[in-house]
């Protein structure tokens, strides 16, 4: 599998649309300055792959993830992710192992419901954590770094470590 | 199972060993097994000893030093079991230039086997990505995404 | 004494008012004694809106807004009551290059008041020092300094 | 009061006595490559000054800021920091008021001993703090940021941001 496109729609900062397209087989630089919305991506793409604690999203409720508003636009009323995996090396779960692409969408509306679906069907929470379940972009694992978690690895303590290891297993 | 667990560790290991002297530029590392009756108990220790300097414990290594030591773990599991990608927050903020540069050398090598995403603020890190995306605010509070072309 | 603190705390939060715009050119913030019967039992909340942004939660500030937001804070306190010196070490890391000229822009504004010891590896911040001394390891594991002539 | 000189002598990786004269009413900048030593002067700074804490000096044990040796040296047996302060313009405390200069010395032993002296004078490790006691740079306060540690009054609580306006007061 492969990271293929991130699409944000009334995301924290992003209000509007916003699509990126990654390198596929390299690196893609995300770059601009303090406060303009970099570390929001990494939060989306934690969101979309099921991330359920809104604290690791530096926010205090689930709802912080909807645009909120700024001095020229009104908050809205639901978020959306959109997160594009390409499968043509076939190297997904089993139970995807022949589609072609996997898109994992993930939806919350400021009622409080949320709506999850892989490749535009309807599913659970629980399912939209299984396309990368096996990879360390599963849960809080070593493929994803936040800002200033870096040395995390460093300062915990061994049992702690213990964990990465058993999520690389 | 015990099994799995061990041979994962040696695994990582293994490939820790390889990358600390290469991105400290000598020295060497390892993880350690604490001391368990039952390996589904034992926690995982770091050793690391920088290029020149002695053994000595892991918190009296400095804020630079702390990060490269992470970035060569976490590297190492990524070598042993691959993901689909990997999000690197300005991992390179606390790093001189020397070792920004040993970074993303070592990244530039792995790129076969994986897709990275990197946020920077440092110039150096900024000349070996094949994409460039902006992120600005030019309408305040209101995110936009500019993709630049770096053959330019 | 609830007077002292009271005094302290209304001049504290002058002075933080005056610098956030400053050094976030624009926006405004101010410090907010939390809710508490008894004034000497009271905690201090910090209320930030970088400009062009709705007035939020201080989680959802980025690395760098919250660095600054920070310092403007640090500033504030020394403002009020000098001290014999201030010493920073790296607190320019999360910030960009045009919060980096914000922040020694701000410092060289305060040299009249006291003494600034910055440690950094900015390029930007190293051009506002009086003094530069770099520390090296030749011998490695062994610390040695070096004062460098800004002038020449 | 302004600062005027450190020394540091078997301070961490200070194995040799080094010597730091500081601009007065200026800019004094301290650059140099991951490693070297930046922020044991930082440590060497808070030591002097009176922290008690080894944890709070990165160390497990207080014998962990004595020099310890490296690829080429021997361990020293001690680790001895001085700090000078120029009273010119005479804001030092009341007791330290006719003072020109104000040096504070601490020494500490490989055998768990501790010196302390003011101006060559022993003295207890309480008078050590006086110098800087009614200051910014007293106990934990604000004028010392240790590196990594700039926003810890954002993070805060309200409750342990208002110590730091006790400190003020
Ligand atoms: N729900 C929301 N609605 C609107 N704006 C939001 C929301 N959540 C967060 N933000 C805004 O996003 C900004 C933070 O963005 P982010 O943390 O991505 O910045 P960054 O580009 O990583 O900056 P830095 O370089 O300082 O780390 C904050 O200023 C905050 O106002
Ligand atoms: N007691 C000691 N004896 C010898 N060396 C020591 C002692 N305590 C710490 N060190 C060494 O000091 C080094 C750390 O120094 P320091 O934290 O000051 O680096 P720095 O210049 O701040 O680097 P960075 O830019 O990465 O923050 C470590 O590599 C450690 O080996
Ligand atoms: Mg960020
Ligand atoms: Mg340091």
């Amino acid at each position: 599998m492969r990271l293929k496109r991130l699409k944000l729609n009334g995301f924290k900062s992003f209000c509007d649309e916003t699509v990126l397209d990654f390198e596929q087989n390299g690196i893609t630089l995300v770059v601009g300055p303090n406060g303009c919305g970099k570390s929001n991506v990494v939060d989306a793409i934690r969101w979309v792959l099921g991330e359920q604690s809104p604290s690791f999203l530096r926010g205090q409720a689930m709802g912080d993830v909807i645009f909120n508003g700024s001095a020229t636009r009104k908050p809205v009323g639901r978020s959306e992710v959109t997160i594009l995996f390409d499968n043509v090396n076939g190297t997904a779960p089993e139970k995807y192992r022949d589609y072609e692409e996997i898109a994992v969408t993930r939806r919350l509306y400021r009622s409080g419901e949320s709506e999850y679906l892989i490749n535009k069907i309807p599913c659970r929470l629980m399912d939209i954590r299984e396309p990368v379940a096996d990879t360390g972009a599963a849960g809080r694992s070593y493929s994803i770094v936040e800002q200033g978690r870096v040395d995390e690895l460093i300062t915990a303590s061994p049992a702690e470590r213990r964990i990465y290891m058993e999520e690389a297993a | 199972s015990r099994r799995r667990f061990k041979e994962t560790f040696d695994a990582v290991n293994e490939k820790f060993q390889e990358i600390f002297p290469v991105i400290f530029n000598g020295g060497e590392a390892k993880l350690v097994l604490t001391d368990s009756q039952d390996l589904l108990l034992a926690g995982v220790d770091i050793v690391a000893q920088p290029p020149g300097k002695k053994l000595q414990n892991l918190n009296l290594l400095s804020g630079g030093e702390k990060a490269l030591t992470a970035i060569a773990l976490i590297f190492s599991f990524f070598l042993y079991k691959p993901s689909p990608f990997c999000l690197l927050d300005e991992v390179d903020a606390p790093l001189d230039d020397a070792n920004v540069g040993r970074f993303t050398r070592l990244i530039q090598n792995m790129t076969d086997r994986s897709q990275f995403i990197i946020i920077t603020h440092n110039k150096r890190t900024m000349e070996v990505g094949d994409l460039l995306y902006g992120v600005t605010m030019e309408e305040a509070g209101v995110s936009k995404i500019v993709s630049v072309n770096l053959a330019s």
